[in-house]
């Protein structure tokens, strides 16, 4: 994350080993550092054991544990959006990850940054209409403020009606925090029964 | 004389491994003079239902179960493995070849008859049946004697090890049997951790094969390596021959603008990272000093700056050109659709759909929608009626917002979208235009920020 601060983001998965066949692949939740050492009090590591691949041109895959992970003050579950939700403009969010800082912060620790999301409509003006409906956008800020390399597949928490939650997925973007710049995102509600439906088939 | 053997299928190098780790099978048995010694045994016993008898130790281990039991797996077992090829002249060989360059038989060592020689079969000079062996260190390799008496005895032309998997490219794809490093050290087992512990389990890197100790390469080095036995020396290259011009190199599926699985066939020319930092030419060491050099890898196309994967990373990648930031993918590279072609088309969320493709965008083919295998289904005829849920056609009895669906035949995917499209004059309405109201109960709350991150400050 580009232009964040340090801090604490429960729902945040880190997915490592992926240099190896998805039998490798593990999330560690329950940490604050890029790095935990083993034995890191908190530090759960949990084994992927299957894949389901979003639908098409969702950039989405569901992820199976081999195991369910212990809530607790460090992990914590977030909110899905109702099916087809539209996170109001102005909404205050937050991106989250270990990803790159470009020197703006520490890349030892997990990073925030605060984002404020606008409507397609005016997203779509300095993006000249690419955006899709299962995308969102948040204001590029005259600072670079964002998310970078190893920070995809993060969050876009927002907070709405006294909880967070999960709106938006981190994808790549043509630059990184580029100033005066909207970011976009996956839109999760657009995606929300699809979620069910794989946990419940 | 029956033999006690006869209630038994003998399964060579494999074991049975009860997956309830609790349980314990019977200790092992050691001085058991031979596999009819522990079938006697078993035999005898009303729980016994097979054995392990292990040759080298002579040893016999009595089980209450079988691989058909529940909870149990049939599995190579990791104390047996047999070469195919020859090192040397071939005095360890211990493979099974029976037939001699002439193509005649071998005769049974343990015969004197059609030919009468001198040697008997122990437990320790490997001289079983009737493989080819090299009893007698011959330069030219295993021999056997012959059934035939005219034909005393032959070699039997086992090729050596070196020459029987050559290497193509960086050897990712070498399967051969090398098993020694350039120094003439021998190579440490991949599933063993010591002397040196590693990250390369066999068990997470099954498309690397990294079978006993033979020399591989799994992950992108310039050529197959191995850790040595030696402890001074954690890991070396080996020496493994390079397939000629005539062996055909394994033909990836180029693709030029966009990728296909982790990119490796992938030859376009993006040469920035997806962040759009310039990528930093292959051929040059700065700002990053790297081993990815065009001539080592000669066959991964590290042309310019252009964006590669010559180390089955998940991605095409490239060095970047700012000294802060090593490596990054180039993930604005479009995936290549590996989705089949649609055959026909839905309007809306298709839920009126009534045609009759019946294979999901992978082409797997659907899965009845009366039927209860592979998948048990939630939505059948009986209690979708409006869907009309005939045969195995793409339907949408749950008015999904992605369009078609069904189970499919693929036991590991239970239901996937169909090779469908929306209809090109179809005008679906958008959910930007009537945001809905929303009422959320659990989840979505975390501990205060502040006084957490405070405290781990301090």
């Amino acid at each position: 994350v580009v232009g964040g601060q340090p801090g604490n983001s429960p729902w945040t998965v880190s997915l490592r080993n992926r240099h190896v066949p998805l039998t490798g692949y593990e999330v560690w939740l329950g940490t604050l550092f890029q790095n935990p050492q083993p034995g890191e009090p908190g530090l759960q590591q949990v084994p992927v054991v299957k894949m389901v691949c979003g639908p098409s041109g969702s950039q989405l895959v569901l992820l199976k544990l081999e195991r369910p992970v212990t809530l607790n003050q460090r992990v914590a579950l977030i909110c899905l959006p109702p099916e087809g939700y539209v996170v109001p403009p102005g909404t205050k969010c937050e991106i989250a990850g270990w990803g790159e800082t470009k020197g703006t912060g520490n890349n030892k620790v997990l990073n925030m940054a605060s984002l404020s999301v606008i409507s397609n409509q005016e997203c779509n003006i300095k993006h000249r209409g690419r955006v899709r409906e299962s995308e969102m956008c948040t204001e590029g800020l005259l600072a670079p403020v964002g998310a970078c390399e190893g920070d995809y597949g993060g969050p876009l928490a927002c907070f709405t009606h006294d909880c967070w939650v999960l709106e938006g997925i981190i994808i790549p973007n043509r630059v990184c925090a580029r100033p005066r710049w909207p970011a976009i995102f996956i839109r999760v509600s657009v995606f929300t029964n699809w979620i069910h439906k794989v946990m419940r088939l | 004389q029956r033999s006690p053997l006869n209630d038994f299928q003998v399964l060579r190098g494999t074991e049975l491994q009860h997956l309830l780790h609790k349980v314990e099978p019977s200790p092992w048995q050691e001085d058991t003079a031979d596999a009819e010694e522990c079938a006697r045994r078993c035999g005898s016993l009303l729980d016994c239902r097979a054995f392990h008898y292990n040759v080298s130790s002579r040893s016999c281990q009595l089980l209450p179960w079988t691989q058909h039991s529940p909870q149990t797996r049939l599995q190579r077992s990791g104390g047996y493995y047999v070469r195919a090829c020859i090192m040397d002249n071939g005095v360890q060989y211990r493979g099974t070849v029976a037939v001699t360059t002439g193509g005649l038989p071998c005769q049974h060592w343990s015969h004197k008859f059609p030919n009468d020689h001198k040697y008997t079969p122990t437990p320790r000079n490997g001289l079983e049946e009737n493989f080819c062996r090299n009893p007698d260190k011959d330069p030219r390799g295993p021999w056997c004697y012959t059934t035939n008496s005219a034909v005393r005895f032959q070699s039997c032309g086992i090729k050596s090890c070196r020459d029987a998997a050559c290497m193509r490219c960086n050897g990712e794809d070498y399967r051969g049997a090398v098993d020694r490093t350039e120094s003439g050290r021998e190579c440490q087992r991949w599933d063993l951790q010591h002397p040196h512990p590693h990250p390369f389990e066999p068990g997470k890197f099954l498309d690397k094969h990294l079978d006993d100790n033979y020399c591989r390469n799994p992950d992108g080095s310039e050529r197959p390596w191995c850790y040595t036995t030696d402890p001074k020396l954690e890991r070396e290259f080996c020496n493994i021959p390079r397939c000629g011009p005539e062996a055909q190199p394994r033909h990836e599926a180029t693709t030029l603008s966009c990728f296909r699985g982790k990119g490796e066939g992938y030859r376009g020319t993006a040469n920035t990272t997806a962040a759009g930092v310039p990528c930093q030419r292959w051929d040059a060491q700065y700002p990053h000093q790297h081993r990815f050099t065009p001539e080592k890898y000669a066959c991964k196309d590290l042309r310019e700056n252009f964006c590669r994967n010559p180390d089955g990373s998940e991605a095409p990648w490239c060095f970047t050109t700012r000294p802060g930031m090593r490596m990054a993918f180039c993930y604005q590279i479009r995936r290549c659709q590996d989705n089949v072609q649609p055959e026909d088309c839905y309007y809306g969320t298709g839920e009126q759909y009534r045609g009759s493709v019946s294979k999901t965008r992978k082409g797997v083919p659907c899965q009845h929608w009366s039927t209860t295998t592979p998948h048990k289904p939630q939505f059948t005829p009986t209690s979708a009626p409006r869907a009309q849920l005939a045969e195995n056609f793409c339907r949408n009895p749950d008015g999904d917002s992605h369009g078609p669906w069904c189970y499919t035949t693929d036991p590991y995917t239970p239901f996937d979208y169909c090779a469908l499209k929306r209809c090109d004059d179809d005008r679906p309405p958008s959910i930007l235009e009537h945001p809905d109201q929303v009422l959320f109960e659990k989840c979505g709350k975390r501990v205060a920020r502040e006084n957490q991150w405070q405290s781990k400050l301090r």
